[in-house]
């Protein structure tokens, strides 16, 4: 039945409100001085991890980067047994962040912390 | 638009990676003093931070400094009135106890002011390895020149002696002014050289640990 989804996706776009509310990528910006910690972060003043939020499509575009196992626990839910959840929509790729910090003898720390800020998502 | 939540309403343990792992660093209650981390070494390190990384703290390129983790260390001095006539000699120690384990030293460098412009006079400045104890001292030669009249010295040798770490370096800052005699300038003591280790922090990639409680192989 792939014709018969296809076909409706545009209409199912239309009724959750257009893009948005496709899985993709969310601010989510923390700021040190919120926490406090801005007498000993250095840089950068804020921290914005991103978070990915939203509905994985029936149909699993190519952009999404979903495993074979995403598209077929799609058309499961779909199409055999609602109650299989759909795809859930998680980030993709990482990259790191560097923070300056003051430490408590004094020194002045420079760290790469790895995969830190969401830079795509995926569903999966 | 939501209204950042008022921080009393902060979980005790901010469930984010970072800021676990930024709160294991931190030093203390908001009332903690700041370390004397300012001027000359903060000015170094804020410039190397900016080559390194973007506004929202993302690496410019992949390991662009060759490495995850650079620590300034300050250097203690042993107190004493440093000038005698033109000159000026300061002992400094720095000390390097309590590295974490997961930091692994990959190079050493002193970075200091080779010369130094005072008003009437030049400030002309050497350093000097001790070793051990005062019996014998090493000029040491700049081994870089990264930028705006910084010199770096690299002293790994010193640091890692065959398979173990030193637990601290000794060094002595000479410094001689240059210009026509009789030339009063207030005597301005230059401020002390910064040591820079270079690290491996292969814990940088990792959750905080105990993310997830051990489970058994069926």
């Amino acid at each position: 039945d792939t014709g018969t989804l296809a076909h409706d996706l545009p209409n199912y776009l239309r009724e959750q409100g257009g893009e948005k509310s496709d899985c993709s990528l969310r601010p989510f910006p923390v700021s040190f001085a919120q926490l406090g910690w801005d007498h000993w972060i250095i840089a950068p003043h804020r921290y914005n991890p991103r978070y990915c939020k939203g509905t994985c499509p029936h149909l699993l575009r190519y952009d999404y980067h979903a495993p074979n196992h995403a598209v077929v626990q799609s058309f499961v839910h779909q199409l055999v047994d609602a109650s299989v959840p759909r795809p859930s929509c998680v980030p993709y790729r990482y990259s790191p962040i560097s923070v300056l910090m003051i430490e408590r003898n004094g020194g002045i720390l420079y760290k790469e912390y790895e995969n830190m800020i969401a830079e795509s998502c995926t569903c999966r | 638009n939501q209204s950042p939540p008022p921080l009393g309403s902060l979980p005790a343990v901010p469930t984010l990676p970072l800021l676990q792992a930024l709160q294991t660093r931190a030093p203390g209650s908001p009332g903690w003093q700041v370390g004397p981390a300012s001027g000359q070494p903060l000015r170094y390190m804020l410039n190397l931070y900016r080559r390194a990384a973007d506004r929202e703290g993302r690496p410019r390129r992949r390991r662009s400094l060759g490495t995850n983790t650079i620590r300034l260390v300050q250097a203690t001095s042993h107190g004493g009135q440093p000038w005698t006539g033109r000159w000026y000699l300061q002992a400094l120690t720095y000390h390097l106890e309590g590295q974490p384990e997961a930091e692994h030293l990959l190079r050493a460098t002193v970075v200091y002011l080779p010369s130094l412009s005072l008003a009437r006079s030049r400030l002309l400045c050497a350093l000097e390895l001790v070793v051990a104890g005062e019996a014998s001292r090493v000029l040491l030669s700049p081994t870089a020149r990264p930028h705006h009249g910084w010199a770096e010295v690299d002293v790994t040798p010193y640091l890692v002696l065959g398979n173990s770490s030193v637990g601290s370096l000794a060094l002595r800052h000479v410094c001689v002014r240059a210009g026509r005699t009789g030339s009063h300038d207030t005597l301005v003591a230059p401020g002390h050289p910064f040591l820079l280790l270079y690290l491996n922090d292969t814990q940088a990639g990792l959750a905080p640990p105990a993310a997830e409680p051990h489970r058994h192989r069926r």
